[in-house]
């Protein structure tokens, strides 16, 4: 898992 | 709301609550900088301001709805022009100088330390002045930003499967929504019909100019890490690396 992915995919607060 | 159903106005006033906050760099600045010192600062900070600038994006309206392929794709092509226009909006009110944070402030003369980023600093400063001239003002600043963002790599890759062609059809849509707004936000400042054409054309033929800039940013950054004057890490070693 790269960070973009990550950063992309994790729902806001 | 879906972003074909709200007004220019609406639209506008979405994407500038996505604007990410002030940053700070918050380090001890020892001066005189050195290379490495100043390449360290100024990658710190991008690094930083790039896990904002994703925040960012998820914000502007529809673009959460594009293939994550996209996404992924539009960011790794723009985030550099990005942080170049935000650094230019930070500085059109200080001419002579670069506001890369409110803690890290550079006059063009303290280039000379890092190789061949004076011409970079020139041309950002030479981008910020066309601004101040224009006198840019905020809801046409946010539009620009999101539209750098759609319009990155609209030349760069063609859909081939259905699933990209909806993806491409959306992100063509979104863009309506941005220039419909750009266009709004002009039509606000009592120019006459002919003027704001002119205005939206001067605007947006800027952003071919900060193309150029962070073509040259990508270059200068690359070989600073080739030259290990710096360390990239993180996310910005993935954008970076993404780029060239």
């Amino acid at each position: 898992h790269t960070k973009l992915l990550q950063l992309l995919t994790t729902k806001p607060e | 709301a879906h972003h074909s159903a709200m007004s220019p106005e609406e639209f506008i006033s979405r994407i500038m609550e996505a604007e990410p906050p002030e940053i700070y760099l918050m380090e001890d600045m020892k001066k005189p900088f050195t290379e490495a010192s100043m390449m360290m600062s100024l990658t710190n900070l991008a690094d930083k301001e790039l896990v904002l600038m994703i925040s960012w994006a998820k914000k502007i309206p529809g673009f959460v709805e594009l293939s994550l392929a996209d996404q992924i794709h539009l960011l790794k092509c723009c985030w550099l022009e990005i942080l170049m226009l935000g650094l230019m909006w930070r500085s059109v009110d200080h001419p002579g100088k670069l506001i890369f944070s409110p803690d890290f402030k550079l006059n063009r003369e303290e280039g000379q330390c890092v190789e061949g980023i004076m011409e970079i600093f020139d041309m950002l400063l030479a981008a910020t002045s066309r601004f101040r001239e224009l006198k840019l003002q905020r809801e046409e600043y946010v539009c620009l930003k999101a539209m750098i963002l759609l319009n990155s790599n609209l030349c760069t890759s063609s859909p081939q499967t259905a699933e990209e062609l909806e993806s491409r059809n959306k992100l063509l849509r979104l863009l309506d929504s941005v220039i419909d707004a750009l266009v709004w936000a002009i039509s606000k400042l009592g120019l006459s019909t002919q003027q704001q054409t002119l205005r939206l054309g001067h605007l947006t033929m800027l952003l071919s100019h900060i193309r150029h800039v962070s073509n040259k940013g990508m270059d200068h950054l690359s070989s600073m890490k080739r030259k290990n004057v710096v360390l990239v890490y993180d996310l910005l070693l993935e954008m970076l690396d993404a780029s060239t």
